[in-house]
């Protein structure tokens, strides 16, 4: 079964399945323990060592089993975990499991322009108008009309009394907003990087006075990032290229990473992301086999009622037109041939002498001929005439 | 009747030699 097309080959539209887009990924830990080495984490020493690499491990159980800071003695305290994901997601959720106290503040931020930007997703704190500024999340979502970062009182506690950052794109989003109709939804969730910030220990209290700090570092295992390969609507998988990047296998003639524009001969219609309701596939231009290029053109879209604004480009063959669909001057249609066969459009072959002009009738191939020449090429005098000498008037009539 | 074709050797071009198709 093809998830992309119903049985009788009409598109549809398709998603890859919710991963853990985290997972085996590289993390980047603004500080990690062992380096000097100490008597609790040595990066030399695999048994001893705490990377940042736990986080995201993919199979199997390492010892140790999570990631930890370095002391942190003295102001700032903030200790960023960034994960690339390699390409643009949609998200779902984002889950860290806290190995030790967990933080009293946390902000969770994303990139959709591989970490040159970033914009916050949400805040966990017991004090989000000392630490970051917001209100506490009112109890049933957003004010707004649209999704916002909220500011959340607390981390979730496990049964076995962890502790657990989750943070779910629903809780952020106003109740009915749909991805499908939704184009702030859609790029409220689109993500190519997530950065956790542990902003405040727990265990310290006022972090003006360094001097009073007590050494604490952080700690943290399983980081999830669940979401979807985004390929808007497009894909029902994401695979690896021949250079280990991550793309959408692109269908509906659609191409890109994540499937955001039509193929080169697909441009019939303008590039729209599909919906439950309409796979919006990029249809082929209709060139009748003719042209190999075509180009959109959105004044003759608007003016077809938005069925086709697809121009073949270079027809071949000797075709001309928007769609290759006549025959170019000084050719004419052969109504034995069907109108995508090479050989559709014969040549006028006028005579030279006794037609009017090179151009034929392109339905039925009749040269304009001279007074007294008849012939569909004009090569003979028409009865009642004769040859002349002259080439201007080849027939004169017969004395 | 179907006359036969037109013959270009008949033609005499000297006024219209800027006329004549190359062979």
């Amino acid at each position: 079964a093809d998830p992309c097309h119903e049985e009788g080959g009409a598109p549809r539209a398709c998603v890859p399945g919710l991963v853990n887009a985290a997972l085996g990924r590289e993390v980047l830990a603004s500080s990690t323990c062992g380096q000097p080495p100490t008597q609790a984490c040595d990066s030399s020493d695999p048994r001893r060592a705490h990377p940042a690499a736990l986080l995201t491990l993919a199979g199997g159980t390492a010892s140790p089993v999570c990631w930890r800071s370095d002391l942190l003695t003295q102001a700032p305290l903030n200790v960023s975990l960034t994960v690339p994901l390699g390409k643009t997601f949609e998200l779902v959720f984002v889950s860290l499991r806290f190995c030790s106290t967990p933080p009293t503040s946390v902000a969770l931020l994303k990139s959709q322009d591989h970490g040159r930007s970033w914009v916050p997703l949400g805040f966990f704190s017991s004090c989000c108008g000392l630490d970051y500024g917001r209100l506490p999340a009112p109890a049933n979502g957003p004010a707004g009309p649209g999704p916002e970062a909220l500011c959340f009182p607390e981390l979730q506690t496990q049964p076995d009394g962890g502790s657990l950052l989750a943070f779910s794109v629903q809780d952020s989003s106003p109740p009915g907003l749909d991805l499908d109709s939704s184009p702030v939804l859609q790029d409220w969730v689109t993500a190519t990087d997530i950065r956790i910030v542990l902003t405040r220990p727990a265990m310290l209290g006022d972090t003006s006075d360094s001097e009073a700090m007590v050494p604490y570092s952080y700690s943290a295992a399983e980081l999830q990032v669940g979401g979807r390969c985004k390929c808007n609507g497009h894909a029902s998988r994401c695979l690896l290229d021949t250079q280990g990047h991550l793309i959408c296998d692109c269908r509906h003639g659609t191409e890109g990473p994540d499937c955001g524009r039509c193929k080169p001969f697909y441009c019939d219609r303008p590039w729209q992301r599909a919906t439950a309701r309409e796979a919006h596939a990029c249809l082929a231009c209709s060139c009748n086999g003719h042209a190999r290029r075509c180009r959109f053109n959105m004044e003759l879209y608007r003016l077809s009622g938005r069925r086709s604004g697809g121009v073949c480009l270079n027809c071949r063959h000797n075709t001309a037109g928007r769609h290759c669909h006549y025959c170019r001057e000084g050719f004419y249609r052969d109504p034995g041939r069907a109108p995508n066969d090479r050989r559709a459009c014969r040549a006028c072959d006028c005579h030279p002498v006794g037609a009017a002009g090179k151009t034929c009738n392109q339905t039925t191939g009749q040269c304009p001929c001279k007074d007294g020449v008849t012939g569909l090429t004009c090569n003979r005098c028409a009865p009642g005439f004769q040859q002349s000498r002259s080439p201007v008037a080849p027939c004169v009539k017969t004395p | 009747e179907v006359m036969p074709t037109l013959d270009m050797a008949l033609f005499d071009w000297t006024d219209y030699e800027d006329l004549k198709p190359e062979a």
